[in-house]
Formats: structure tokens, C-alpha cells, sequence
């Protein structure tokens, strides 16, 4: 059987908010390493991979190598169920077709189950091979969901050109163009730099929408990486404090 | 899209 606990079930919370928009239906793959997910949006533009390592749960067991497929908008509507201070627990039989939720208000006055229905999908699960980026941003999550969110309102696309000097942002759409400068920072709080390791100087364009999406993972983690190479789709992460991390891969768009 | 490549393309099936 399966079973993890989570004291901070809000976490579970937040991870879903971070995928649903992009992903209807997903495979998690539980295995003694941990809950993990990896799946694209329906149009292949964007994949995302999870990770909550069995160790960043209170309790967490899995006899054997199981594969749950859940729809996650109707897996959201459960877990919106669940108090932000309340500890979830899901459980699963081997052989069984649903997946139950468990919140236990912090105060144990209050104990509920919701039981949902798996489903078969066919997924495809690539092979992510590790790679040296030619540019590695961090910077703080909320400013790049700012920046993603301010440009969405001037253009479809970004171009982010990273070099010793900063990461740059720019847009054009019919009204006109933008563009913002995040140079490197590290005079402040850690949460609060920007900091850009180079190899060598890169320039990508992607579309709004889907980095727009991947926004929906800031309340994970202060801080976004982002991982660029020529002619590469982009590794945008939230690490995950003490669990793992939601990785998004988008490819760039063809240069005209 | 058509200017927009498939993310499938950079990784290997498993």
C-alpha cells in the first residue's frame, strides 16, 4: 500500500495551484524515493516535473511501485477542501482504483476523507538528461512573476537576453515595447538577490502564457532558477523547502 | 503553434 503524511498540507495545496493550469490529467509515480509527477500541457509546448522526496514526509510508505492517474482539476476541488493548517494524509491500495485524502484539523477536532477516483492515462515519460547551462538566473519568485505578469499585458512573447551584465526582459506588441533589466544584486537579503552565473551570453524567446502559468508555483519557494541554453527549452524551478522542487520546461519559439 | 517547437523534440522518449 501507499501512504505519506504531510503536517503542512498546505504544501500539497500550493504544488497543485502550481500545476493544474498547465496539466488536465497526470500519472504520480510513488516509489520509496518519494510522490513524484512528470507530464506536458496538451499542446507539447511545456513539461512539468514534481518531486516530494519520502523524506521530506512525516510518515511514508510504499510497498511497492504504484502509478495514480488523477485528474487535477477535480483532485484540486478536494484538496480545496482541506483547512491551510491541516495535516493531509493520502492513502492507497495496491489494487485499489481511488486514492484517499485525509485532513486532520491541527487540533485533531476535525477529521475528514475524501476518496478520489484513478484513472488509466497513457503518458509518455521522457528522459531529462542533466545539462551545463550556458546562463543560470535566481532571483526572487515574486519579481519574475511581476515581470511575467507586467509584459503579458504589452506582448505574446519574451526575449530574455542574460549576460555579466543582467537579465533583460523585453516584449513588443501593438501598443509598444517593453523592457526590464534585473541586474545582478547580491548587496541584500539572500531571498532578495539576483545572481547570474554565466558561461556565456544567451537570448531566448518564449511565450507569455506559459511562463505566466509557471508563475502559479511562487508561493512554494521566494526564489526562481532559471536555466538557459541556445537553442534549449528553459528551466524555470521552484525548489521546494526540504521536499524537492517543481520544475518547468518550456521550448523557446522558432526564430524567424 | 507552428513557430513554437515541440518540447518532446529535445528530450529522449523513456
Amino acid at each position: 500500500m501507499f501512504e505519506a503524511r504531510l503536517v503542512q498540507g498546505s504544501l500539497l495545496k500550493k504544488v497543485l495551484e502550481s500545476i493544474k493550469d498547465l496539466v488536465t490529467d497526470a500519472n504520480f509515480d510513488c516509489s520509496n524515493n518519494g510522490f513524484a509527477l512528470q507530464a506536458m500541457d496538451s499542446s507539447h509546448v511545456s513539461l512539468v516535473a514534481l518531486l516530494l522526496r519520502s523524506d521530506g514526509f512525516e510518515h511514508y510508505r510504499c510497498d511497492r511501485n504504484m502509478t495514480m492517474g488523477m485528474n487535477l482539476s477535480n483532485m484540486s476541488k478536494m484538496l480545496k477542501c482541506a483547512g491551510n493548517e491541516d495535516i493531509i494524509t493520502m492513502k492507497a491500495d495496491d489494487t485499489g482504483d481511488v486514492v484517499t485524502f485525509m485532513f486532520e484539523s491541527p487540533d485533531q477536532d476535525k477529521i475528514s476523507d475524501f476518496e478520489l477516483k484513478l484513472m488509466d492515462i497513457d503518458s509518455e515519460h521522457l528522459g531529462i538528461p542533466d545539462t551545463e547551462y550556458a546562463a543560470t538566473v535566481k532571483m526572487p519568485s515574486s519579481e519574475f512573476m511581476r515581470i511575467c505578469r507586467d509584459l503579458s499585458s504589452i506582448g505574446d512573447t519574451v526575449t530574455i537576453s542574460v549576460s555579466k551584465d543582467g537579465v533583460k526582459f523585453s516584449t513588443t506588441g501593438d501598443i509598444g515595447q517593453a523592457n526590464i533589466t534585473c541586474r545582478q544584486n547580491t548587496s541584500v537579503d539572500k531571498e532578495e538577490q539576483t545572481i547570474i552565473e554565466l558561461q556565456e551570453p544567451v537570448t531566448l524567446t518564449f511565450a507569455l502564457r506559459y511562463l505566466n502559468s509557471f508563475t502559479k508555483a511562487t508561493p512554494l519557494a521566494p526564489t526562481v532558477q532559471l536555466q538557459m541554453s541556445k537553442e534549449l527549452p528553459v528551466v524555470v524551478q521552484y525548489l521546494i523547502a526540504d521536499m524537492g522542487y517543481v520544475r518547468y520546461y518550456l521550448a523557446p519559439k522558432i526564430e524567424d | 503553434s507552428p513557430d513554437q517547437h515541440d518540447i518532446t523534440s529535445f528530450f529522449s522518449q523513456r
